[in-house]
């Protein structure tokens, strides 16, 4: 038996709008460290990983590790059907083939029960390995988000150039050239506003818009975003959900033809 | 020009 219980379904929510763009398949895996699903997407370029912890969840019974194969679509709009502030309850029988997805509200005067069908999913599991990275940034992730979008009309990639005390965002096209510059804040009362760059050795890679732009669909889940960058390994960009967990998207560098 | 990988590559399946 399976059931946890979430006191917004907007956390949720969220949740599913910053991956179904990207994966139509996935596996919830579900153990008594909480809720987990790690997807490429159907090229195989990006990866995804979410971690919803034990901890975060009002409530949470996990009797046997179990694997919930779910459409990602059917999810999401099921999960369209809650408010934002009922509360979630999500339940699974050990060897069933169905998630109830319970939403109550606020005043406990409506309760919605929907039944989801579960799919037989065999979706291959990458490992990665914990590392260090040349450079971390942490920027507002609705800058980013603003970034990836404005480069996308100029070019297909953008080159992340990261020195000490500031990133370069560039894109190349057949109609111009854009540069944007972000410097390290020097000073900010509100920590959602700044900008950090730690450098260990300064990096220059290209990377895909067209994913960047995909991870940014997670931008409403946290209020930062972190970019952790090294030489010829892929780039992680990281968005923290409050007291719960975080949702990881991580794509390989284009490589210099 | 520039090529794209995959992810597969920099990561071992399990």
């Amino acid at each position: 038996m399976f059931e946890c219980r979430l006191p917004k379904a907007e956390v949720l929510k969220k949740t599913m709008d910053a991956l179904k763009d990207l994966i139509k398949e996935a596996v919830w895996d579900v153990s008594a460290q909480g809720l987990s699903l790690q997807s490429m997407d159907s090229s195989h370029v990006s990866l995804v990983q979410v971690t919803l912890r034990t901890e975060g969840f009002d409530t949470f019974r996990c009797d046997k590790n179990i694997a919930l194969g779910v459409n990602m679509d059917t999810m999401q709009k099921l999960m369209k059907c809650a408010s934002n502030d009922d509360n979630i309850t999500l339940k699974s029988e050990d060897n069933g083939d169905l998630l109830s997805l319970i939403f109550e509200s606020p005043n406990g005067e409506k309760t919605s029960e929907y039944e989801m069908k579960l799919m037989d999913l065999d979706i291959e599991q990458l490992g990665i390995p914990d590392q260090e990275y040349s450079c971390t940034i942490k920027m507002p992730s609705g800058e980013f988000q603003r970034i990836c979008r404005d480069l996308s009309n100029i070019g297909e990639s953008v080159n992340i150039t990261v020195v000490k005390g500031g990133v370069d965002f560039s894109a190349k096209g057949d109609i111009g050239n854009a540069k944007i510059h972000v410097t390290e804040s020097s000073n900010v009362d509100n920590e959602k506003d700044a900008v950090t760059v730690e450098v260990n050795e300064p990096v220059n890679l290209t990377f895909a818009l067209r994913y960047l732009n995909f991870f940014t669909k997670a931008t409403p889940l946290s209020g930062q975003v972190s970019l952790s960058i090294s030489p010829d390994v892929p780039l992680v960009v990281a968005y923290e959900i409050e007291d719960l967990g975080h949702v990881k998207y991580f794509l390989a560098p284009k490589i210099e033809n | 020009d520039s090529w794209q990988v995959g992810i597969i590559i920099y990561y071992l399946i399990l």
